[in-house]
């Protein structure tokens, strides 16, 4: 070990174990996440050190080699989740990072469990679970989550893929009416998934009433040939994300079964009537969950980003700001110290706060589930700006840490690179910035109003109260 | 309400700085539409404040439940972490009031002394996180297979992991380039 760290992990005032512990929830989860860290990085079929970097294969190589990686991850994790509840795989805590140390980018599976599990679980009746749920879970089926199109993204009703059904034959017509209606991202269409949960137009007795989600197979689970109707494709490189297989779909008067849209909330009867949702709002569960959670992923990404940055700049020596003494680590520099310390804090007050997040998230879900609707707008707006916020937060303390590095930084080898690639894009999807933050203007708005009545607030929002006195 | 220079004193400035940007982009949609728009253009016109004021909510939140939990931790952490703890959540509140110190001055009765003494007070907390900064890196407890860095990895050893890793470039397998024969040369003779 170089003599700079040796140095500084002598001075190091506090019991490192400790606040590993205190990271992974207990000293539970630290064995339990060691446990299948060693358990993946030992199996055979990873890195391997002859190994061509994954910066030096092609395109489809590289596609190739993940799906490779990914198979034999899902495996290894499968046999450990046996021993485990499944639900405790989708808490933040135990979420298992050891993914980046097979894939160095993106798993081609990440919507499968991040998207389409949650899906199947959020918006399916109890029988349809019980028919797709554990095909999705031992991977007998591969999914996404197909919604965004090419000519529309964050206005959802302004998608044009259209399910049209037909009392007839007691199926849905899915259909994509024009180039822009084309289903445009989604992580793993492109040549990995052969289901897709398509977020479409529902049409009933020359009604339309919305976007509603179904259950679409997309290839043949024997051939993995696209069926008849489905066009489906890869999108092509992108600024980061290379191995999330991100695709596009498009069908032609495509049919499926009506027990195919997902039901739990709205349904269609077999005569073609459309029984309403108790609560339009239910729906945007999944991409509430998955915004809560993208707030922890961050946190993450700063930590493996701060601890490359903080651990070069311990062995990194530079100038000579006193004459005839040596050159100093570049850490003791005050300018360095600011780039690096603000976002090593950063990583850990987007934990803490993501965990509190994934609280009010269960806690919320669980009153939902009982009838009650009352938390659920502050959940929203809330989950919209943090994962608005951190995700920004988060790309501009990565690049800060890329810059602290040098110009060795820029090397793809740091990493930092692809990490920035992962964070940048986390701004994006799931809700684009500026479009979340407005969705939560839109609850701060009313929020003041209640206010300045004198109104009772809620939680988040309650400090809003001594502020509008002269308002009242 | 008079300012404090400490932690919650920083929360309810950025609580302050929140309620005021959303009063402001409140009164700006109203004004908007006394002028004789509809609701959609107001909206519309008074976007820019509304995602400030939802930026500012958001800073509010993070900083009053992040330092809430992270003094939690504290309270159960042992008497050599838990001020490491506390450094970290202290430097989070005060780089934010440093950077929105424009806010605080328009929404929150915090003057030009406080300021300098915040800064005064970051530029300590730097100092004390300095000698733990590889410890508290290292409790991230990722290992160097996950980090992927030839910069990050445990041992340190940066310039031999970047030369491992450059002589692996494939134009590395051979010591001239076919492009030398096909291309460079032809243009060289010239």
């Amino acid at each position: 070990v170089c003599g700079d760290l040796v140095k500084e992990r002598k001075k190091c005032s506090f019991d490192v174990q400790e606040l590993v512990h205190l990271i992974d929830g207990g000293e539970r989860g630290t064995k339990e996440r060691r446990e299948v860290e060693n358990l993946v990085l030992s199996a055979e079929g990873f890195n391997n050190k002859d190994e061509v970097p994954e910066e030096y294969l092609s395109h489809k190589e590289r596609y190739e080699n993940a799906i490779r990686k990914a198979c034999i991850l899902y495996e290894i994790l499968k046999k450990y989740a046996e021993k485990h509840d499944t639900m405790d795989a989708f808490k933040p805590s135990n979420k298992y990072r050891v993914t980046f140390g097979v894939v160095k980018d993106i798993s081609p599976f990440m919507l499968h469990m991040g998207m389409f599990v949650p899906t199947i679980l959020n918006q399916s009746d109890p029988d349809q679970m019980s028919e797709w749920l554990p095909k999705a879970m031992s991977m007998g089926i591969i999914g996404t989550y197909a919604q965004t199109e090419l000519g529309h993204g964050t206005f959802l009703r302004g998608l044009e893929t259209t399910a049209t059904y037909d009392p007839s034959t007691e199926e849905f017509v899915i259909h994509s009416p024009s180039l822009t209606a084309y289903k445009w991202w989604p992580g793993g269409l492109a040549h990995t998934a052969n289901h897709c949960i398509v977020v479409a137009q529902l049409y009933t007795k020359g009604e339309c009433y919305g976007v509603h989600p179904f259950f679409v197979q997309i290839r043949d689970t024997e051939t993995h040939m696209p069926l008849p109707g489905v066009k489906v494709g890869e999108i092509g490189p992108k600024m980061g994300f290379q191995t999330a297989n991100n695709g596009f779909l498009g069908f032609e008067h495509f049919r499926i079964p009506r027990r195919n849209m997902l039901m739990k909330n709205a349904q269609v009867l077999k005569d073609g009537t459309y029984i309403k949702s108790k609560n339009e709002k239910l729906t945007y569960g999944t991409m509430v969950f998955v915004r809560v959670l993208i707030v922890t992923d961050v946190a993450y990404e700063l930590a493996r980003a701060g601890t490359i940055a903080v651990r070069y700049s311990a062995v990194r020596h530079q100038s000579q700001p006193k004459p005839g003494e040596p050159e100093p680590q570049i850490l003791d520099y005050v300018t360095q110290q600011h780039k690096l310390f603000i976002g090593v804090a950063t990583s850990h007050i987007f934990r803490v706060t993501g965990y509190w997040l994934w609280d009010s998230y269960s806690k919320v879900i669980k009153d939902v589930g009982k009838g009650n609707m009352d938390q659920l707008p502050e959940l929203h707006a809330i989950a919209c700006c943090l994962k608005a916020v951190c995700s920004r937060d988060a790309a501009a303390r990565i690049e800060e840490f890329r810059l602290a590095c040098g110009g060795h930084g820029y090397m793809a080898s740091s990493n930092l690179p692809i990490i920035n690639g992962i964070v940048t894009a986390t701004i994006t999807y799931e809700g684009e910035y500026t479009v979340l933050m407005l969705q939560t203007a839109r609850f701060l708005v009313k929020a003041w109003k209640q206010a300045t009545m004198g109104n009772a607030m809620t939680p988040t929002v309650s400090y809003l109260v001594k502020f509008s006195k002269n308002d009242r | 309400v008079a300012w404090e220079n400490t932690p919650s004193g920083i929360i309810s400035g950025f609580e302050a700085i929140a309620a005021g940007k959303t009063k402001a982009a409140y009164e700006s949609l109203h004004n908007y539409e006394k002028t004789g728009m509809d609701y959609e253009d107001a909206w519309n016109n008074a976007s820019v404040q509304l995602v400030n004021a939802s930026e500012a909510h958001c800073r509010a939140i993070i900083t009053s439940v992040s330092w809430q939990e992270m003094v939690r931790h504290a309270t159960n952490s042992s008497p050599n972490l838990a001020p490491v703890l506390l450094q970290m959540a202290e430097l989070y509140l005060i780089y934010w009031a440093l950077e929105k110190r424009g806010d605080l001055l328009m929404y929150s009765t915090i003057t030009r002394e406080d300021i300098a003494k915040l800064q005064v007070r970051y530029e300590e907390l730097l100092a004390l996180l300095r000698p733990n900064a590889v410890g508290i890196v290292d409790a991230f407890d990722i290992r160097d297979e996950i980090l992927n860095s030839t910069l990050g990895a445990y041992d340190g050893r940066v310039y031999e992991r970047l030369m491992e890793e450059a002589l692996k470039s494939p134009l590395n397998a051979e010591p001239v380039n076919q492009s030398f024969h096909k291309y460079l040369k032809p243009l060289m003779m010239k």
